[in-house]
């Protein structure tokens, strides 16, 4: 599933 | 990693290396809202909490080191070493209004309630609008240093361009963070009659005069 936040992004 | 949130990522930091170069070069912090620059710092502290848990890359490490240590470091000139310079009389934005409200929205609409996942969404929230201060400063004193103009220009096309990447991401990875995007929009449109004041006239080499 796809993850739910964005914690790759700064 | 995208073309677009690099671009944005590139245009934050210049952002940043602008702020910088006026402060350092000027020796003063004139038409600087230090009330953003406090809220900025909060931001990145409450998003980078993860900073030693959750190694992603080289880059991304670097770069919330670069964005934690300018951001503290912008406020220590402010109200430490170019202090006097600090316009007290027109920086006056009620920050608390801005505080508060987003820190309950974080308690109350988020993905997970965890410390670190209220203390993210806080940080989302809170960044979408630090601005205020700053547009309300310039607001007041009726204009802007063409170097202050820069710095917002890049700083307002930075959340911009991560809003392509979030429709690039939701197209070609199925991704898609709900919260980031709202936020992000809210934080671009923010920008906007800046932005128009920007395009018509700084880069006709005026100066940015707010029609009073």
């Amino acid at each position: 599933s796809t993850p739910t936040s964005s914690k790759d992004e700064l | 990693m995208n073309i677009f949130r690099l671009a944005g990522d590139l245009s934050h930091l210049a952002a940043i290396i602008i702020l910088l170069i006026k402060i350092w070069k000027t020796r003063s912090c004139a038409g600087i809202s230090g009330r953003s620059q406090v809220l900025f710092a909060i931001v990145f502290i409450t998003r980078y909490l993860d900073l030693f848990t959750n190694f992603i890359s080289a880059y991304n490490t670097a770069m919330k080191v670069f964005f934690l240590g300018s951001s503290i470091g912008t406020v220590y000139l402010m109200y430490l070493k170019f202090k006097a310079t600090y316009d007290h009389n027109h920086d006056t934005f009620r920050i608390e209004f801005l505080l508060l409200p987003t820190a309950l929205l974080s308690l109350v609409l988020n993905h997970e309630f965890s410390v670190m996942e209220i203390l993210w969404t806080f940080s989302i929230y809170l960044e979408s609008v630090a601005i205020l201060p700053q547009l309300f400063m310039v607001s007041k004193t009726g204009e802007a240093e063409s170097i202050t103009s820069h710095y917002l220009f890049a700083l307002g096309s930075y959340r911009g361009l991560y809003i392509l990447n979030w429709i690039y991401r939701y197209y070609f990875e199925g991704f898609y963070d709900i919260i980031a995007i709202v936020a992000g929009c809210v934080q671009t449109i923010l920008y906007c009659d800046f932005f128009y004041l920007y395009i018509t006239k700084v880069l006709k080499g005026k100066k940015l005069q707010l029609p009073a």
